[in-house]
């Protein structure tokens, strides 16, 4: 998270619509009820109080609130629909301190979908972030990224994200802790209606990484995406871990049929960038975190109908997609959009690779890695010839893990003259 | 990788300043800025906006730099962010 560097003195701040959007499908109800969940959604982690007034006080609003268009007084003139969205001023002793002003020319819904307008609770719970003293974070998860990112959810139900609430608690403290979910100041209106929201349980356990056994591994856009259960992690070209905490599935990739709880392969097409994921026989192509069209069958890809995917990549030396399967693969020629004849093929060809691997993905320095279990097989750029030192634990490479303790000789592929008993 | 075009690069300086990536143009004196600084500021705007560092005004940082966002900077200058206006 980032701070502004300047902090409200006081715990209980007063905020008023003080003009509303013109021509939009939003009463003026929604909008004040949106606000009001928006700056809860601050104060029930905080402690803050957000009281509400009328135009008729003695004293202005802390929080002015506003729907102007073009240039309005201020030195961030809006540019009408698409591009800037919102802007808020942060805490101080000046009278637009915490002031937060949207462009009346955007769209403004709420609990449509992503790509009809603009969700108006999302934007203000990010423009409120500003008004308490939060500056733009880069956090994946975090609300004050400063790029819109879509509705958030049912607004009664919406939480912050652990670097938000960090950055609120640091400026704030934590708010007491009974009751926690008591709202700051009884709702105005009754909520509207919420959208549905993808059932994933916060409550849910959150799985170790340095266990390994991923379901997926990909490289997409430079970032090594580890998938687990509903989860995962992402790993940045520098080398460091997003955060050690795994972020939601279906909070990232939009449109994810909410019953699919595990990615069995995932990888980015070469000529489009599109970002495949794999589950079960079927597939999802979405163009970056937006879902397009519906599943498809992996027949389309060339294999058996019923048939699945342990893992799938696209090797650039040849631009072609490998699919696997057990200790077969595939080939997909994407220039041709169509299967190269004559396989499956014995995935031995890969020598020394594992079969059934949980996914591969080629580095952005072009090695190919094989993972499986806890460990990875590297095949050098251009190679099929698994380096000499391979397996080796995947941890502390990739997830700042510790090394395992156990050894890797067992890991090795090929024939095992050993007996293996239930107790080991 | 194509070059970027110089509508591309017109509209990457105007935005890399805008938020904050790049130091605003002194009011006396026209600015050219260095490839070097200028590489430098879509380097830190591509990991703020988690993108592939290449520091190169490629499609997908320029299509980043259309998407519909707030009006506040990225990067806070030394002044602070806000030139308030008093009521």
């Amino acid at each position: 998270y980032a701070l502004s560097g300047s902090v409200w003195k006081k715990r209980t701040l007063t905020w008023r619509v003080n003009s509303f959007p013109q021509g939009s499908v939003l009463s003026q109800e929604t909008v004040r009820t949106l606000m009001h969940h928006a700056l809860t959604t601050w104060g029930v982690e905080s402690g803050l109080e957000f009281q509400e007034v009328g135009s008729q006080g003695p004293m202005e609003a802390d929080i002015l609130i506003d729907f102007a268009r073009a240039y309005h007084q201020d030195s961030y003139p809006f540019d009408g629909q698409g591009g800037t969205l919102a802007h808020a001023f942060f805490p101080g002793e000046h009278s637009i301190s915490g002031d937060t002003h949207f462009d009346d020319e955007e769209t403004w819904t709420f609990g449509s979908k992503d790509g009809e307008g603009t969700d108006l609770f999302a934007v203000a719970v990010h423009e409120f972030g500003h008004s308490l003293g939060l500056g733009h974070s880069s956090a994946p998860d975090s609300i004050m990224r400063p790029f819109y990112q879509g509705p958030v959810g049912n607004p009664t139900e919406y939480h912050l994200s652990q670097d938000d609430l960090e950055g609120l608690q640091h400026l704030y403290g934590k708010a007491p802790q009974t009751p926690l979910d008591k709202p700051t100041r009884k709702p105005l209106a009754p909520p509207p209606q919420p959208p549905a929201l993808p059932p994933d349980s916060p409550s849910q356990p959150v799985p170790d990484r340095c266990d390994g056994h991923f379901d997926a591994i990909a490289n997409i856009r430079g970032e090594t995406f580890f998938f687990k259960g509903p989860w995962f992690w992402r790993l940045q070209p520098s080398g460091q871990l997003v955060s050690p905490r795994p972020a939601r599935l279906h909070r990232f990739w939009e449109g994810l049929p909410a019953q699919m709880k595990v990615i069995h392969a995932a990888y980015a097409r070469h000529p489009d960038g599109r970002i495949l994921l794999f589950s079960g026989p079927q597939f999802w192509v979405f163009q970056d975190r937006q879902l397009e069209g519906a599943a498809r069958p992996l027949t389309e890809l060339g294999l058996p109908p019923g048939e699945e995917v342990d893992a799938v990549f696209s090797w650039p030396l040849n631009g072609k997609t490998y699919l696997i399967r057990g200790r077969r693969y595939w080939r997909y020629d994407e220039a041709a959009a169509r299967p190269d004849p004559g396989y499956p093929r014995d995935l031995s060809l890969w020598e020394g690779a594992p079969h059934a691997p949980d996914d591969v993905t080629v580095s952005n320095t072009g090695d190919t890695y094989f993972f499986k279990g806890a460990h990875y097989w590297r095949f050098p750029k251009g190679s099929v010839k698994a380096e000499q030192d391979s397996p080796q634990p995947m941890g502390p490479k990739f997830l700042d893990c510790p090394a395992p303790r156990s050894p890797k000789a067992t890991l090795k592929p090929g024939a095992c003259d050993c007996q293996c008993e239930i107790s080991q | 990788a194509r070059e970027p075009s110089a509508q591309d690069v017109s509209l990457g300086v105007d935005w890399l300043t805008r938020y904050g990536y790049l130091p605003p143009p002194h009011p006396a004196q026209a600015q050219l800025q260095s490839p070097a600084k200028l590489q430098d500021a879509i380097k830190v705007m591509q990991r703020f906006a988690g993108l592939p560092e290449t520091g190169v005004l490629d499609p997908v940082t320029v299509a980043t730099m259309h998407k519909p966002r707030c009006s506040l900077p990225d990067v806070l200058g030394a002044a602070g962010l806000v030139r308030r206006r008093r009521r």
